[in-house]
């Protein structure tokens, strides 16, 4: 889920 | 995680690391803007809400955690330090960094990917790191005296956000449907606000003379 994934960024 | 953001994370580290030795060793905090460290704290607090709620990695929290001790640590040594806060020129950082904050918070309400309090947060945070860096440069423009230490923290400051759009660009590349234009957008105009300063730093780095910035 893009969502997620692209909160792994600080 | 790619080379990209492995080094914008780094770079970013050292910024920070540059700026509190920077205070910690010669207790001195001339030529910072407080108004930026207060700025930065509050996109850590502010994007980091979910530390403790939504694990990633290792990596990511500890980074995180860093991340927060150093900003609110770098505005507790400037605001109550006995020394440290003697150096702190607050008759020249003099931005009213409300002014920044209000609109990106009104920003943040109207222009999300959802409307939660957590998204809404981040998104705020997204657009305050974007603006934080202006009292700084404000105040380097005022204080003809840039000592290196200070442009070196500037200077990796704007590398880091600089290095995280080759990281959006490989991602967009690289994995399917990764569009996130308000993160892009935020970190281009963050970027581009350092374009000055990184042509100064440069060519006074280059020419081996000291970094002066034009009035």
């Amino acid at each position: 889920e893009t969502e997620s994934s692209f909160k792994d960024e600080l | 995680m790619n080379i990209f953001r492995l080094s914008g994370d780094m770079t970013h580290l050292m910024s920070v690391i540059v700026l509190l030795l920077k205070i910690h060793t010669i207790k001195s905090c001339a030529g910072i803007s407080l108004k930026t460290q207060e700025l930065y704290a509050l996109v850590f607090a502010t994007r980091y809400l979910d530390i403790f709620t939504d694990f990633v990695s290792v990596y990511n929290t500890i980074m995180k955690l860093i991340f927060l001790a150093t900003s609110f640590s770098i505005v507790w040594y400037m605001r109550h330090h006995k020394i440290v806060r003697r150096s702190y020129d607050k008759e020249q950082d003099t931005f009213r960094h409300l002014f920044l904050i209000l609109p990106c918070l009104i920003l943040a309400l109207v222009v999300n990917e959802k409307f939660t309090f957590k998204e809404v947060m981040w998104t705020f945070s997204l657009y305050v790191e974007a603006v934080a860096i202006l009292p700084q440069l404000v105040l380097l423009q005022r204080t003809k005296n840039i000592d290196n230490l200070t442009g070196q923290y500037v200077f990796l400051l704007g590398a880091y956000r600089a290095l995280y759009i080759l990281n959006w660009i490989y991602r967009y590349l690289t994995e399917k449907h990764f569009v996130h234009w308000i993160t892009w957008i935020s970190g281009l105009v963050q970027t581009l606000l350092y374009a000055d300063f990184f042509y100064y730093y440069i060519n006074s780095w280059k020419n081996n003379v000291r970094l002066q910035l034009p009035a």
